[in-house]
């Protein structure tokens, strides 16, 4: 399926979050 | 293997090879991985995620690996 411009935005916006989430993590672990 | 349970690691690699951008459904994961059950699959795709190792794309049934383009 095509993807509409606010679902990229939205997908987008989620993998940034996840990034910030995956780095403090792995600063917790250090 | 990087402080996950053998179940995670299986889940995480599937989403990882998936190059859709709508992201892999939960219900292909249940699919395709025969020996786990789907609330053993849900456990394992919301400890992803609050880990950063994936997350939702399209609606909280579909997700990527961070580690995708």
């Amino acid at each position: 399926p095509i993807l509409t411009e606010e679902q990229k935005r939205k997908i987008e916006e989620n993998r940034q979050m996840a990034l910030a989430r995956r780095a403090e993590r792995q600063q917790q672990q250090q | 293997m990087n402080g996950l349970t053998s179940q995670q690691s299986q889940v995480l690699n599937l989403i990882r090879n998936c190059q859709e951008q709508e992201g892999m459904s939960i219900d292909f994961m249940r699919r395709t991985v025969k020996n786990m059950n789907i609330v053993a699959i849900k456990q394992a795709v919301e400890f992803l995620s609050n880990e950063g190792h994936i997350y939702s794309t399209v609606d909280e049934d579909h997700y990527r690996s961070t580690d995708a383009e």
